[in-house]
């Protein structure tokens, strides 16, 4: 499997699909 | 929706990239850690477009990826609560 190197971060500002609403908080 | 190409990713403004590879990032990683799923996607969108692409096409690499995300979330937390008790300590 390719290898990815990178460094996370805690301070990345969260990320939600459009319409997610709809589809994941039923 | 169908796999994200390289191709497509080119033909659209850079902005809107990432927007494109977090719609099919999130509900791979909402199926395994749902109350996380916004902040591991969050933190998964700062890899770089090509390597985020590789990372859609191999399921492993994937999960490997998610569980490192998880694993930096919780030792934050836990410096978190440790620097909380230690200063509350004084």
């Amino acid at each position: 499997a390719p290898v990815v190197k990178s460094k996370l971060s805690v301070k990345a500002p969260e990320f939600y699909p459009s319409g997610y609403n709809q589809n994941f908080n039923q | 929706q169908e796999p994200l190409t390289a191709s497509m990713l080119a033909a659209a403004p850079p902005q809107e990239q990432k927007q494109m590879i977090g719609e099919r990032l999130y509900p791979l990683i909402h199926a395994t850690h749902p109350s996380l799923a916004g902040k591991i996607t969050g933190m998964l969108l700062e890899i770089d477009n090509t390597e985020l692409l590789l990372l859609l096409e191999s399921p492993d690499s994937l999960h490997c990826k998610i569980e490192e995300a998880v694993a930096v979330l919780q030792a934050h937390q836990a410096t978190e609560t440790s620097h909380k008790s230690s200063t509350t300590a004084f």
